[in-house]
């Protein structure tokens, strides 16, 4: 999964 | 990706549909708060800049782009088309917003992750749309009689933040360290805002009248 940092929600 | 995402994604994206659906095909925007789609296009602005820094995904880039331009599209209607804009109640739409975007800009440099541009813009989206929903909301509590696109679009706007609290749960317990305190407790208040109107809605939807919020 995508780490804490990057924003991958909308 | 898990499905609680999804479908508050496919919540948030039915909901702007419904509006622009209401606003072009009827080229009618009663009922519906200028200033809660102002403060939506600057939500959007100011959140999703990263498109033109970084790239995540081909759907995050295309959601992120249609936000964008279904935002400043409704905003541009209601203040421009000459058909659509007769149709918009300005004197009952007297919520002060202005009043919310520079408590959220302030907050947003007080508290935030980092202290870069991006990230204090980013706050303060967060911010910004957890409260964005007031003055539509109380436009509907003005407007006696909701027609049901309206209903439906502040509802679906209402689920998709509600649905994405799910996420937030459901990616606490999946992932490791996950955790976004900023995003969760402005996540919540947002929603919370959202109770009564859902309480009003799901009651009118179950006696099958119109809905009315008290005033």
């Amino acid at each position: 999964e995508v780490s804490h940092e990057a924003k991958d929600e909308l | 990706m898990n499905i609680f995402r999804l479908a508050g994604d496919m919540s948030h994206l039915f909901s702007i549909l419904l509006l622009l659906l209401k606003i072009h095909t009827i080229k009618s925007c009663a009922g519906v708060s200028l200033k809660t789609q102002e403060l939506y296009a600057l939500v959007f602005a100011t959140r999703y800049l990263d498109i033109f820094t970084g790239y995540i995904s081909l759907y995050n880039t295309l959601m992120k782009m249609f936000f964008l331009w279904s935002s400043f599209t409704i905003v541009w209607y209601m203040r421009y088309h000459n058909v659509v804009r007769r149709s918009y109640d300005k004197d009952q739409d007297t919520f002060r917003h202005y009043f919310l975007i520079l408590p959220c800009f302030i907050l947003a440099l007080l508290v935030h992750e980092k202290f870069t541009f991006l990230e204090v813009l980013w706050t303060f989206s967060l911010y910004l749309e957890a409260v964005a929903i007031l003055p539509q909301l109380v436009l509907l509590q003005r407007t006696r009689n909701v027609d049901n696109l309206t209903g439906h679009y502040v509802f679906f706007l209402g689920a998709y933040r509600s649905f994405y609290i799910l996420n937030w749960i459901y990616r606490y317990f999946t992932e490791q360290n996950y955790y976004k305190w900023i995003t969760w407790i402005s996540g919540l208040v947002q929603t919370a805002l959202y109770a009564d109107f859902f309480y009003y809605y799901v009651k009118s939807w179950r006696n099958s009248e119109r809905l009315q919020l008290p005033a």
